[in-house]
């Protein structure tokens, strides 16, 4: 999930 | 989202606005490289290729039509528009971006998080913003004195990665597991390659004199 979270920054 | 973040976005905002602005109102792109206005475009559309299949938020994807649509009109205007295609100094814009496309290609295949198709464009499009501003930093040095609304638009342009980077500190504070070093490190090294250009553009600033870098 942690790569989710980052894919949610511009 | 916390204030690093929204503060980084808004300064990004801000430097395509103000380019947009100079190009759009006084019909000039002096002192602009194309080079790094068509890489910006090449990251934009590797970095938001999810655009349509995963949603985040209005103002996530808001702000991705912002991005890729004021790139593009920016390239655009440059190639296109007579009136600034004129005021385009090519001969000094020579930097060869694209290949600085191959060694980003090649890492963003070699180092990433995850091998999948969009996973690497993704990495691509971190490692080659990192490096798209080559061109930029480059004309710079040739061309001695460069406009004010030029020197706020690189000045913002490399803040915003500043505040990011201030956002991953803080993220990595407050989620657990929130570890990304690919897009840590070639945040940093995208900010480092500023420094030089920070400093001058302080001097200027402190000195009330235009903002020259030494050849």
């Amino acid at each position: 999930l942690s790569s989710a979270s980052l894919k949610d920054e511009l | 989202m916390n204030i690093f973040r929204l503060a980084g976005d808004m300064t990004h905002l801000a430097s395509v606005l103000v380019l947009l602005l100079k190009i759009h109102t006084i019909k000039s792109c002096a002192g602009v490289s194309l080079k790094t206005q068509e890489l910006y475009v090449i990251v934009f559309a590797t970095r938001y290729l999810d655009i349509f299949t995963s949603f985040v938020s209005i103002y996530n994807s808001l702000m991705k039509l912002i991005f890729l649509g004021s790139s593009f009109s920016i390239v655009w205007y440059m190639r296109y528009h007579k009136a600034v295609h004129r005021t385009y100094d090519r001969e000094q814009d020579t930097f060869r971006h694209w290949f600085l496309m191959l060694p980003c290609i090649l890492l963003a295949l070699l180092i990433h998080e995850k091998f999948t198709f969009f996973e690497v464009m993704w990495t691509f499009s971190l490692y080659l913003e990192a490096v798209a501003i080559l061109p930029q930093l480059v004309l710079l040095q040739r061309t001695r004195n460069i406009d004010n609304l030029t020197g706020q638009y690189i000045f913002l342009l490399g803040g915003y990665r500043g505040f990011y980077i201030l956002n991953w500190i803080y993220r990595y504070f407050t989620e657990p597991h929130y570890v990304h070093w690919i897009t840590w490190i070639s945040g940093l090294v995208q900010t480092l390659l500023y420094a030089d250009f920070f400093y001058y553009y302080f001097l200027s600033w402190k000195n009330n004199k235009k903002l020259q870098l030494p050849a």
